[in-house]
C-alpha cells in the first residue's frame, strides 16, 4: 500500500489518537 | 469422491501432508461437540497444553497420554443453560472460559480447578445480552452487551481463582459491536467490527474509542478475527459469514485489510478465496464460508460443503483441505495455542487433532 492510498502514516498513531480522543 | 477431485482442482496449494492427523478424542458420552479449544494447565509442577471440548451441557478437559492418545481428566456439567462456545484466554493457566445462552450469549463463566479446596468448580463472570466477546492476554476478557437503550463494552481482568479483579468500561460506538480481535504487538490496543461494517479501535488502558472507520461495502458483514500492528498500520483479518459471492473476489473466506488509524483510511490487501470450479463449491450449493479461526498468518474455515480449508493469509493461498469424511461433515475448526496444530470436529462425531 502506498501512502497516497491510506493517507499520512504515523508510527505514533496510538499515542496521538489517545491524546486527541475524548476521555 | 470429493477427496479424489481435490488434487487436480487445487494443484498449486493444498497438499495432504500440510495437515497430519495426530490423534482423535474419543468421547464415550456420545455428546455432540459444539466447540474445541486448548488451555495451558499446570498440575504437579508440570505445565502442558491440554484440550478442552464443549457439548451443549458439559465441558471436558483432556490431558495428553502416551502415543498421541488423550484421556479425559474432568467434565464440568452445565445443564441449566446450553454452552455456545469456549472463549480462549491466550496466556492464562488452569482457567477455561465459556459462553452460555440460547440464541445469544446470556452469561460467561470461568471453569477452574481450585487447589485450596482440591476441587473443580465454575464461577459467573458476566450476564446480559452479550453480542461479542474475546479473551486477551493477561487474563482479560472484553465483551459487548446491549440493552434497548444502550450498548456496554467492558473489559474484565480475571483473577487466578476465577473472580474479577478489575472492570474497565470502554466507550461504545453507536452501532452494535459484532466481534473483537486482539492486536498482535500492541497490548493496550483492541480492534472491533460493528454491525454497520465499521472497524473500531480502542485504548484498553483508558477505555477511549480512538477511531471508527467504515470499511466499505466491498466487504459486507465483516467479522474481525485478528489484527497485526506494523509500520504505523493495522492489518486486520476479516471474514464475512453472511456475504454473498462477489464478482470482484469470488467466494471469499478471509480478507486482510490494511487500516491506517491516523487517517481512518483502509484498503484490502489480500483475499483468501476458494478457487473457481473447486469441487468444494459443488452441491450443496451455494458453498460458502460458515465459520473459521485465525492463528498467526493461517486461516482455517469450515465451508457449507462440510470441508475444512486452510489458507496462508499473507499470500491468499489455499494450503490444505480436509474433505468431508465418510462419517460426516466438519462443523468446527480451531487453531491450538502455541502452534500446536489444528483441531476439527464433526457435529455428531469425533474431534481430531492435526499437526500443521
Amino acid at each position: 500500500c502506498s501512502e497516497s492510498d491510506l493517507g499520512p502514516i504515523s508510527l505514533n498513531w496510538f499515542e496521538e489518537l489517545s491524546a486527541e480522543a475524548p476521555p | 469422491h470429493v477427496a479424489e477431485q481435490l488434487t487436480p482442482v487445487l494443484p498449486d496449494g493444498p497438499r495432504e501432508e500440510n495437515l497430519q492427523l495426530m490423534s482423535e478424542l474419543k468421547d464415550s458420552s456420545g455428546s455432540c461437540a459444539v466447540d474445541v479449544s486448548t488451555v495451558w494447565w499446570e498440575a504437579a509442577g508440570c505445565r502442558e497444553l491440554r484440550v478442552v471440548t464443549a457439548s451443549e451441557s458439559s465441558v471436558s478437559l483432556w490431558e495428553p497420554l502416551t502415543h498421541n492418545h488423550w484421556g479425559k481428566v474432568y467434565t464440568w456439567q452445565l445443564r441449566e443453560i446450553p454452552v455456545i462456545q469456549i472463549i480462549p484466554l491466550p496466556d492464562s493457566c488452569n482457567l477455561v472460559c465459556v459462553a452460555l445462552g440460547e440464541l445469544e450469549i446470556g452469561e460467561i463463566r470461568i471453569l477452574l480447578y481450585s487447589s485450596e479446596t482440591d476441587s473443580f468448580k465454575h464461577s459467573l463472570v458476566k450476564t446480559g445480552n452479550i453480542k461479542a466477546v474475546v479473551g486477551l492476554k493477561e487474563q482479560r476478557l472484553v465483551s459487548s452487551s446491549r440493552t434497548l437503550q444502550e450498548q456496554q463494552v467492558e473489559m474484565v481482568s480475571l483473577s487466578g481463582t476465577g473472580g474479577s479483579k478489575d472492570r474497565q468500561t470502554l466507550m461504545p460506538p453507536k452501532e452494535t459491536v459484532t466481534a473483537f480481535a486482539e492486536v498482535e504487538g500492541m497490548k493496550e490496543a483492541l480492534v472491533g467490527t460493528t454491525a454497520a461494517n465499521s472497524i473500531v479501535v480502542w485504548n484498553l488502558r483508558t477505555g477511549q474509542l480512538l477511531r471508527k472507520t467504515h470499511v466499505g461495502y466491498s466487504y459486507p458483514a465483516s467479522i474481525c478475527h485478528r489484527a497485526y500492528s506494523d509500520s504505523g498500520l493495522l492489518f486486520v483479518v476479516l471474514s464475512h459469514p453472511h456475504a454473498e459471492e462477489s464478482e470482484s473476489c469470488g467466494n471469499t473466506a478471509f480478507h486482510v485489510v490494511a487500516f491506517n488509524p491516523s487517517s481512518g483510511r483502509s484498503r484490502g490487501v489480500m483475499c483468501s478465496c476458494l478457487p473457481p470450479g473447486s469441487p468444494l463449491l459443488m452441491p450443496p450449493c451455494p458453498c460458502r464460508y460458515l465459520e473459521g479461526d485465525v492463528w498467526d498468518t493461517a486461516g482455517a474455515a469450515v465451508l457449507t460443503s462440510g470441508a475444512v480449508v486452510v489458507w496462508d493469509l499473507l499470500w491468499g493461498r489455499c494450503v490444505a483441505v480436509l474433505p468431508p469424511s465418510p462419517t460426516g461433515h466438519w462443523a468446527l475448526t480451531r487453531w491450538a495455542m502455541a502452534g500446536a496444530g489444528l483441531r476439527a470436529g464433526q457435529r455428531d462425531g469425533p474431534v481430531r487433532l492435526y499437526r500443521y
